[in-house]
């Protein structure tokens, strides 16, 4: 459970499974039938951050690309369809808000887009690999303090397809896409048969009060030969509730002298 | 005086900016490349308290002071950087990623920063047709010393080269790169590592995409007059 400011990392205890395997939606998935791993479940340990094709690596349901000539059994998205690396991902995690606290549901990035399922409520997110998204899902979160998250993802629009001769960029068709464009193969590296589709970096959790910081920036300016030297802090402040928030804005700078010892 | 605390009034259900008053600090230890002086960083700390409620949100991040400035020599065509006012020799390693499949780990980050600051390289090029890098990669360039010079995505061979002409207009949504790129300003602006943004590998983004880029990043005109003497 992340305290106030802190954040708490999804990073484990996930599952996914191709999309075209699972009859249920997202909404039945995260409210009466959250998925577990069986003989007969299509479902599987995830890698999350990572890609689909990283989970299927994992799970030696493919071999690693990298070894040998490995890569050349791997189906190639442009064969198989964009359905085949479109796969749901599911996890749970545990959550009890108090009065006024807001959770936050941070994904760093997702390559190509993503339809969240949250204890059966659905958020859309919108397309870019290389773009942060953060949910406010207080109003969703069930009284027993254990949450239920499901995420469709889907691959980039455009993942082309690798011509016999190989090529910078296959066919250029991933660069119509804000996305790596390595993925479609170079002078240096393999095609990747998804197209790096996944959650492929950190998910986590961030509670606040009702006032939220966003993207501080920090900016020194420097005089007489650096002997003076200006910090400049800036920020964003949301207030998520429904009255005006008088706050306590502070700034602290230190300097670890040595090990725990810090200079104020 | 590294220690401020001001009162600000949001209103209900809404989102402001807000900037401190400048913090002063005599001869902090300056952030330097590897190779030139010591990586010192700061912890700086953002929180916010609310009247009636308490700790509302809080923020750290390592902030290093160095100044970072490049151009092109005409007589060379070559960039010249300085930073704290002292010229650098540029030794830099291509950097793509560190995993094909994105397994992204932070030893993985450690042991190859490491590795690039031991071969007594000072910068990473972070190639235009990969990933802008994550904030664990910028961490531990902050903390070895690695200048990064980090490209958007845009690459010639599949924006702007080839016969018949790969998408010569770059990516169909510009509206939606641009989101992107801002967002990774946002996100990684804050490192000391970070050097130089650049359009593309071997291209210039569509007219568009790199006028709006070049006034984004353009220095507001209030840091204009931060000067050495």
């Amino acid at each position: 459970m992340a305290e106030i400011g802190k954040k708490s990392k999804l990073n484990s205890g996930w599952l996914a499974a191709r999309s075209t395997e699972v009859e249920l939606s997202g909404a039945q998935l995260t409210t009466t039938h959250p998925p577990s791993i069986g003989p007969s479940s299509p479902w599987m340990e995830a890698a999350v951050p990572g890609t689909v094709l990283g989970t299927l690596v994992k799970n030696k349901v493919v071999p690693d690309p990298f070894y040998g000539l490995q890569n050349e059994t791997i189906i190639d998205i442009a064969d198989s369809g964009r359905e085949y690396y479109t796969f749901w991902f599911f996890t749970t995690f545990q959550c009890k808000l108090s009065e006024s606290q807001h959770l936050d549901l941070n994904f760093r990035a997702i390559n190509y887009s993503a339809e969240v399922y949250i204890n059966g409520h659905q958020k859309v997110l919108p397309k870019g690999m290389f773009r942060r998204h953060s949910l406010d899902v207080s109003d969703v979160m069930r009284p027993d303090g254990t949450n239920l998250l499901a995420v469709l993802v889907h691959p980039p629009d455009h993942p082309g397809r690798i011509p016999a001769q190989g090529g910078q960029g296959g066919d250029h068709e991933i660069g119509k896409d804000v996305a790596a464009q390595y993925v479609e193969g170079w002078d240096w590296m393999a095609p990747i048969r998804d197209r790096n589709t996944g959650i492929w970096d950190e998910v986590s959790i961030s509670r606040t009060g009702p006032v939220k910081i966003i993207d501080p920036h920090l900016v020194s300016t420097f005089f007489d030969d650096y002997k003076r030297v200006y910090l400049h802090a800036t920020l964003e402040m949301q207030n998520k509730s429904s009255w005006v928030a008088d706050c306590s804005v502070n700034v602290q700078v230190t300097t670890e002298l040595e090990g725990n010892i810090c200079l104020v | 005086e590294h220690i401020q605390s001001q009162k600000v009034s949001v209103p209900a259900g809404s989102t402001i900016q807000y900037t401190f008053p400048q913090l002063y600090f005599y001869k902090p230890n300056l952030w330097w490349p590897n190779g030139m002086g010591k990586q010192s960083l700061y912890n700086v700390v953002i929180s916010i308290d609310v009247e009636g409620f308490g700790e509302s949100d809080s923020w750290n991040h390592h902030f290093g002071f160095r100044k970072i400035e490049s151009d092109i020599d005409t007589a060379t065509g070559g960039r010249l950087f300085k930073v704290n006012g002292q010229p650098i020799f540029i030794r830099g390693g291509n950097w793509i990623l560190s995993d094909g499949l994105l397994r992204l780990s932070e030893k993985r980050y450690h042991t190859d920063i490491k590795f690039h600051a031991d071969m007594n390289f000072n910068m990473i090029r972070c190639w235009g047709g990969g990933l802008a890098e994550r904030p664990e990669f910028y961490h531990y360039c902050d903390i070895y010393g690695l200048l990064v010079w980090q490209e958007f995505w845009i690459t010639g061979d599949v924006d702007g080269r080839g016969v018949p002409v790969s998408n010569p207009n770059g990516p169909l949504d510009h509206d939606l790169f641009l989101l992107c790129a801002r967002d990774t300003v946002k996100l990684l602006r804050n490192h000391p590592s970070l050097a130089l943004w650049v359009g593309g590998n071997e291209q210039v983004p569509p007219p568009d995409i790199n006028a709006a880029l070049k006034k984004d990043l353009e220095l507001h005109p209030h840091f204009q007059t931060s000067s050495e003497n």
